[in-house]
């Protein structure tokens, strides 16, 4: 069998030593049920494709990273997110952007990576192909959690951008 | 963000990246990373990468597609292809991203002084890091 490989991230930046250590336990924790589902699906003969899909969406269901459930905020109080995942065999890729109420936005890139006409959709256009091929929508309330919401309101007090999670932090996309 | 980039058992490669932005982002803004080409890229010849940072950036330098053609077009290492994009042509702290080629070499360079990683290669490395 052929080396197997799986590497993922969740985000880097300034992140400061001193942050609390239930924090990193909830990340490190997250970064390996992530890794643990790639590395099933690659140890089972699965595809790179699969594996890399499955990891990102266990990272998009965990709140502690800025992906779907925990995204961080628009200035108008909307989470607006991006995906997108690409086929090294085939060279087709899938790509969304600025869409909100899709639970995993990578399960609908890799949709849009099947739909052989398109490869990349956005706002309104990708939420209807979205409920068009079934996938998960939920209300705005779904992604919100507190702490990315004191993030906004602390960053539109500065007047300024902020770079993923805990302001402190200076921790980026 | 979050990504990941795999090697299978028949030599396939695949890259994910997925994002929320940036906190209080105009709506409309796209970026952080996954664009193709700029943060997400994968081709079985080459390698696949995925990206983490200021999307504006990676979005500029086509980080993910430059790893792979450097390492198609003048044989650099999987390392040197992307030490070459975070240190030489990225600012510092714009980020970081994470790269496997078609042998299962790997490199998950970063110029923030952090980056949350995670490694599994079946020789036996199963891992998590922060810095």
């Amino acid at each position: 069998m052929n080396k197997l490989v799986l590497l993922i991230h969740g985000g880097a930046g300034n992140i400061k030593k001193s942050d609390s250590e239930e924090k990193f336990k909830r990340h490190l924790k997250g970064l390996k049920a992530s890794l643990e589902a790639g590395r099933k699906i690659l140890e089972e003969g699965g595809t790179a494709l699969d594996a890399v899909i499955a990891s990102v969406k266990v990272m998009e269901d965990d709140p502690s990273f800025n992906a779907g459930k925990g995204s961080v905020f628009t200035h108008n109080e909307k989470n607006e997110m991006d995906a997108a995942v690409m086929d090294g065999k085939t060279l087709n890729n899938g790509a969304v952007s600025g869409v909100s109420n899709v639970k995993n936005p990578i399960l609908l890139a890799k949709k849009v990576l099947e739909y052989k006409d398109h490869s990349f959709l956005a706002n309104e256009g990708a939420l209807e192909f979205a409920k068009e091929n079934g996938l998960d929508i939920v209300d705005n309330e779904y992604f919100k959690t507190e702490v990315r919401y004191n993030q906004l309101l602390k960053a539109r007090g500065e007047k300024k951008i902020a770079l993923d999670h805990d302001i402190d932090e200076e921790k980026y996309g | 963000t979050v990504g990941a980039v795999a090697l299978d058992s028949h030599g396939n490669l695949a890259a994910a990246t997925s994002t929320g932005g940036i906190t209080n982002k105009r709506y409309g803004r796209v970026g952080d990373t996954p664009i193709i080409g700029s943060g997400t890229y994968a081709d079985n010849e080459t390698c696949a990468v995925s990206c983490t940072g200021i999307g504006e950036q990676f979005i500029k330098f086509n980080v993910a597609y430059d790893i792979a053609a450097r390492i198609k077009y003048k044989g650099e290492s999987v390392e040197k292809a992307s030490l070459e994009n975070i240190e030489n042509r990225l600012n510092k702290d714009d980020g970081g991203l994470i790269v496997v080629d078609k042998y299962g070499n790997y490199s998950l360079p970063f110029n923030s002084n952090g980056m949350y990683r995670g490694i599994y290669c079946s020789d036996g490395v199963f891992d998590v890091k922060v810095w």
